[in-house]
């Protein structure tokens, strides 16, 4: 564990955690895609379902209970709560899961460590989890003005992937034979998805303006 | 190999 790493456990933590408070106090999930939501739920379920029997330190299983709790109530905020559901943005929120799930789900068949279920499963989380963000980009691309609060939840989310990369070199250079090159592709391009996002997210922080994608 | 059993990150 190093700083890095813990850094970026807590920005996504921290980005989780704006997202579920906003919605709890405005009672509103303008803006948010569900389908990102619940595919980060399938990334947690499919990648922590080792969490009865293959226990690393108390920090990951306490980690992984939270993601799997706070990301199961926003989608249940979102598909359940009677004001809150009245707001989502089904209409614009329209990209495929399919195109996403099936091409991970070949491709872990197709590249993994060791082909056994559990394995196969978690190297199917990690090359969800680099492309589930989609969604919920597309939709904010389509409806332009970015409220603040889904703007740093996806900044935040953005940093933590940064704060990866980080440790990775970290580690790279202080733990003799370490090395996780599907880890590592997949977390570059995850992180690279957020580049054109981060670009103007900083500006518009920089002119002190609301956040407005171009079209 | 280390890869295989590389899960201590989340």
């Amino acid at each position: 564990m190093n700083l890095f790493r813990f850094a970026g456990d807590i920005l996504h933590l921290l980005s989780i955690l704006v997202l579920l408070l906003k919605i709890h106090a405005t009672k509103s999930c303008a803006g948010i895609s569900l389908k990102t939501q619940e595919l980060y739920l399938a990334v947690f379920i499919t990648r922590y379902l080792d969490l009865f029997w293959n226990f690393h330190s108390l920090y990951n299983s306490v980690f992984k209970v939270v993601y799997i709790g706070t990301t199961s109530m926003i989608v249940w905020y979102m598909r359940r709560h009677r004001n809150v559901k009245l707001t989502y943005d089904r209409d614009h929120d329209t990209f495929r899961y399919l195109f996403l799930v099936a091409p991970c789900a070949v491709l872990s068949l197709l590249i993994n460590a060791r082909y056994n279920l559990f394995e196969i499963l978690w190297t199917f989380s990690i090359y969800l989890e680099a492309v589930a963000i989609l969604p919920q980009l597309v939709l904010l691309q389509r409806t332009k003005n970015v409220d603040n609060l889904t703007g740093n939840y996806v900044f935040l989310l953005g940093l933590y992937r940064a704060f990866y990369i980080l440790n990775w070199v970290y580690r790279f250079a202080t733990e003799p034979g370490y090395s996780a090159w599907l880890v590592w592709i997949s977390g570059l391009i995850q992180t690279g998805l957020y580049l054109d996002f981060f670009y103007y997210y900083v500006q518009a922080w920089k002119q002190s303006k609301k956040l407005q994608l171009p079209s | 190999r280390k890869e295989l059993e590389a899960k201590d990150e989340l």
